[in-house]
């Protein structure tokens, strides 16, 4: 089953 | 602030409290926005109410605004959808906005308060993409996709070829998909379903989160999917007349 990534893999604080 | 409507700010908080609890909203002279993760990390929303949206709108100097959702929507259960709605932050006393709801025909008038809160927010910084692939449809029917497929199983995947845009879901005991192709024959823009991509791609999310992403199909007649291989997917609404927009970023998922 597929894992559920979250958002900081993508996107950084600014 | 003074909008024509109070529906449009029912509707916008429709779309968000499920994901986030409370959040901070930025008021500069080009409008108030927002921007908040949901506790998971999962889903990013963005809300853009332009000065457009305004019947009046003056900023004197920028603000944030704390708003806990949960009061906010009880406040806002007291406007009727078609009241204006004034709301009112003074830069002297930051500690509460007023709202302000005003029925013409009734020439009745509401007025409550609702305290600010200090909210620690933080800010993600939201790369211009390349999109791989991109879909606009009528809102309602990705809205009723989403809703029958994650009935199916909690998996949805979108895949994008030749054939048009397949939705897929499977569950335990059963398997569905739903596939669209460009639509040629419609007249009406807000019906038309348009394709583009570069290369074939398949993602695959969370229903249960697409599910809550539909909520905003009531803001706008229309939504665009941006799809790109190994990234967030972004679901944007946008509104009538330059108003603003709400986009959703969802995380996929991997195999």
């Amino acid at each position: 089953k597929a894992g559920q990534m979250r958002l900081d893999s993508f996107f950084k604080p600014q | 602030a003074r909008l024509p409507r109070s529906a449009v700010l029912k509707k916008i908080l429709d779309s968000v409290k499920d994901l986030v609890k409370e959040t901070n909203w930025d008021c500069n002279e080009e409008g108030m926005s927002m921007q908040a993760l949901d506790t998971g990390r999962i889903v990013l929303v963005e809300v853009m109410l332009r000065e457009a949206a305004f019947e009046s709108y003056a900023c004197e100097v920028p603000m944030t605004l704390g708003i806990d959702m949960e009061p906010f929507g009880k406040v806002l259960r007291c406007a009727g959808g078609d009241e204006k709605v004034t709301i009112k932050a003074s830069r002297n006393d930051q500690d509460h906005i007023e709202l302000v709801f005003e029925n013409e025909e009734k020439e009745r008038m509401s007025a409550f308060e609702l305290k600010l809160m200090d909210i620690d927010g933080e800010h993600m910084a939201v790369p211009d993409a390349e999109w791989g692939a991109e879909i606009s449809m009528p809102s309602s029917e990705f809205k009723k996709i989403v809703m029958d497929l994650a009935e199916i199983g909690s998996d949805l995947t979108i895949a994008v070829s030749k054939l048009g845009v397949t939705f897929t879901a499977q569950g335990n005991n059963c398997k569905g998909s739903m596939v669209l192709q460009p639509s040629t024959a419609v007249d009406k823009k807000s019906e038309q379903v348009a394709i583009s991509f570069t290369e074939p791609l398949e993602m695959t999310f969370a229903a249960p989160y697409m599910k809550m992403i539909t909520k905003a199909a009531a803001l706008s007649s229309t939504v665009t999917l941006s799809l790109d291989e190994a990234c967030p997917i972004c679901v944007r609404y946008e509104m009538e007349d330059n108003a603003g927009h709400i986009k959703y970023y969802l995380a996929p998922k991997e195999d």
